[in-house]
């Protein structure tokens, strides 16, 4: 079974074309192994990524040179994973 | 097994076993009303099923439900193995199920992607595609909803069998969606066709692959809006309606827009709960009342389409 220790969910608002531009830039820099739970579109819909913990530095600091402003949506993705593993495990029993 | 269905735990996430179990009990707890159709097997080859509502009648104008084409939506799933039962219960005793019945056959679909659906519990929570192996590729899988003959390789799906929205060598060539597209075919009289998906609350209609409006938008996007006040009705969970190119994004080779081209009129993409707090992760107790006012919704289309033959 696949970790996710110390990945986040980032929630991050574009405030412009050119900052979903670079999001989009973002969206296609493979090695960063990111997962956009939804996708940079246009400045009014939200976008949720899926940060690898390796990448977390980097994609942070990208945003906040960038001024793109962003959230914590999920703080940690495996504990979440682990909380829905113990809820089907009660569930069963 | 009939009792099972009654006893099975609605609000809770079941591996895909004991979904595949819990068909049988539902079809044995309603014999004169649930069929198991096999429709084919899957890439690892897993059988799919679909849950037949027929109360008679021969090729009877049909209305198509699925979920869980991306198998990491587990609330899309879920939702639709709540409203089977609520289907299955609420017939003979809501006249206006009892008369949808009377008159129109149900294909609900619970699992469309089983593998995917498989590896999420038992390797990668976070799958999204099929489990097919892309030949000179390590990567597997094809997203099933970028596979459909419908601007098929256009914007919004990619070519690299790495990423999460890869469409496939050619439109249908994942064999979980010709199966599906096979029995749209061989049976001729759909009417409707709703793919249950997750998340952002959204209920969404064609065109994904081109931003043109389709020529029955303005009908639709009213059906929409009335089955969406139904839903937010319960809990006033809010919902946006519009074609998927406007409402989120460019997408080619999605199956509403197949669906549409082939003359289901009435083809519609829910995307659940929630907005953007857990996510895929939705916690299992918010199962029941994502489910039971997504059939607010559902129910309010199936009417529609009942009430409008074409």
């Amino acid at each position: 079974r696949k970790v996710f220790t110390g990945d986040q969910v980032l929630r991050i608002d574009a405030k412009s074309e050119e900052q979903i531009q670079l999001l989009k830039e973002l969206e296609n820099t493979e090695v960063l192994e990111l997962d956009f739970w939804t996708h940079p579109v246009s400045s009014d819909l939200p976008v949720d990524v899926h940060v690898p913990y390796v990448s977390l530095n980097v994609v942070r600091r990208f945003l906040q040179d960038n001024e793109i402003p962003f959230q914590v949506m999920i703080e940690d993705l495996q504990e979440l994973l682990d909380k829905e593993q113990e809820d089907l495990q009660h569930d069963a029993m | 097994k009939g009792r099972d269905a009654k006893s099975f735990d609605y609000a809770t996430y079941h591996g895909l076993e004991t979904l595949y179990s819990w068909m049988d009990s539902m079809v044995a707890g309603h014999p004169n009303l649930i069929s198991k159709v096999h429709i084919g097997s899957s890439y690892e080859n897993r059988p799919m099923y679909v849950l037949k509502f027929s109360t008679g009648g021969s090729n009877r104008p049909a209305i198509w439900i699925d979920a869980g084409i991306h198998s990491r939506e587990w609330i899309s799933t879920a939702s639709a193995v709540w409203m089977a039962n609520k289907l299955a219960t609420d017939f003979g005793v809501d006249p206006s199920v009892t008369s949808l019945l009377g008159q129109m056959d149900v294909y609900l679909m619970i699992v469309t992607n089983p593998d995917g659906y498989a590896f999420t519990h038992t390797n990668n929570r976070m799958w999204r595609k099929t489990r097919s192996v892309n030949p000179g590729s390590t990567c597997r899988g094809v997203d099933p909803n970028r596979n459909w003959d419908a601007g098929f390789g256009g914007p919004g799906a990619s070519k690299n069998p790495c990423s999460d929205s890869y469409h496939g060598p050619s439109a249908h060539s994942a064999i979980e969606v010709n199966n599906i597209v096979n029995l749209i075919k061989n049976h001729g009289n759909f009417k409707s066709f709703i793919s249950i998906h997750a998340y952002s609350q959204l209920l969404m209609y064609p065109y994904g692959y081109i931003c043109t409006d389709i020529p029955d938008q303005a009908e639709l996007h009213s059906v929409g809006q009335g089955a969406v006040q139904a839903l937010s009705s319960l809990y006033g969970t809010s919902y946006k309606v519009g074609s998927i190119c406007k409402i989120i994004y460019q997408a080619s080779g999605g199956s509403i827009d197949w669906t549409y081209n082939i003359g289901i009129k009435y083809s519609f993409a829910f995307e659940l709960r929630d907005t953007g707090r857990y996510g895929f992760l939705l916690p299992a107790n918010q199962i029941i009342p994502t489910a039971t006012e997504t059939w607010l919704g559902l129910k309010y289309i199936m009417e529609y389409v009942r009430d409008h033959p074409y």
